[in-house]
């Protein structure tokens, strides 16, 4: 006989809801191009 | 409970920028040949906290060459950046800085510069020159006329050839050789060299009047040639006493 047998359910973590107009910070490096990039 | 490591510092956080200013300062300073480099981007900074007060600061910069001449007194501030379509020159560096009670001082530092691709600079613009090697032969007659042709106009100093600093050659539409030189100012007059250029030394350090020359010679399908060529003025040489080197390379 096959037994099923039960899965754990992945536990969701509740997602913070970002307020609008949520801007997420630049990664800190590198920084910003003042020229060009070649 | 110990107190909570203080937040990476960012790249375009303000200590970052006054540590990259303090290392372009000293780039430029202790560089003998070539031109001015300007910054262009933080790529990274590290902070190894040695102890309260006393931190050391590794930072990685992507320089841009400017159009001003090592040896021009002009600040960097005011240099134009080389545009990509002049065949753009980068600079890598690895600076690493003392912050010792809040000064910056710089212990060490390593560049390399490369062109950008022939390929990235036809793409964009086609008839664009591209930069030729300094000993190219066609460059080096070019520098040598362009240098003649200055002494034989000109009463003043007669000039020495310092380094070719940069060269361009267009093949079309028209042959177009274009040098870039850095020149110093001799004992002799333009006349007094015409007797005997042999005897003519460059000034002693302490005296020397250095200059700048851009020549364009037009081979084909006109020929035509101009030469412009200025002085920047008795220069006192840098003090080093600003920064705490111990090595450079």
């Amino acid at each position: 006989a096959v037994a099923k047998r039960a899965v754990a359910k992945v536990a969701q973590h509740d997602k913070v809801p970002r307020p609008v107009g949520f801007v997420p910070p630049p990664p800190p490096c590198p920084g910003r191009i003042r020229h060009f990039k070649i | 409970a110990p107190a909570a490591p203080p937040a990476p510092l960012g790249c375009d956080d303000p200590e970052a920028e006054a540590a990259a200013e303090v290392a372009l300062s000293y780039i430029n300073s202790h560089s003998h040949h070539g031109y001015k480099f300007a910054l262009n981007r933080i790529e990274n900074i590290r902070v190894l906290p040695q102890k309260p007060g006393d931190d050391i600061m590794l930072l990685e910069l992507d320089l841009l060459e400017t159009t001003c001449h090592i040896l021009s007194p002009m600040p960097v501030e005011n240099c134009t950046v080389r545009s990509f379509r002049e065949h753009a020159v980068e600079g890598d560096c690895d600076v690493k800085l003392q912050k010792l009670d809040g000064k910056l001082s710089v212990l060490a530092s390593k560049c390399h510069s490369h062109a950008d691709s022939s390929e990235d600079v036809l793409q964009l613009c086609p008839d664009c020159p591209l930069l030729a090697s300094l000993n190219n032969t066609e460059v080096l007659t070019t520098v040598k006329a362009a240098l003649d042709d200055h002494n034989s106009k000109n009463a003043d100093a007669y000039l020495r050839l310092l380094e070719i600093g940069r060269a361009k050659i267009q093949y079309a539409p028209a042959h177009v050789v274009y040098v870039e030189f850095a020149v110093a100012a001799t004992n002799c007059s333009a006349e007094a060299a015409k007797e005997n250029v042999e005897a003519c030394q460059l000034l002693p350090d302490d005296q020397s009047n250095f200059g700048f020359c851009t020549a364009t010679k037009v081979i084909s399908p006109a020929q035509d040639f101009q030469v412009d060529c200025h002085l920047y003025g008795h220069q006192v040489p840098a003090s080093d006493s600003a920064f705490l080197c111990q090595d450079t390379s």
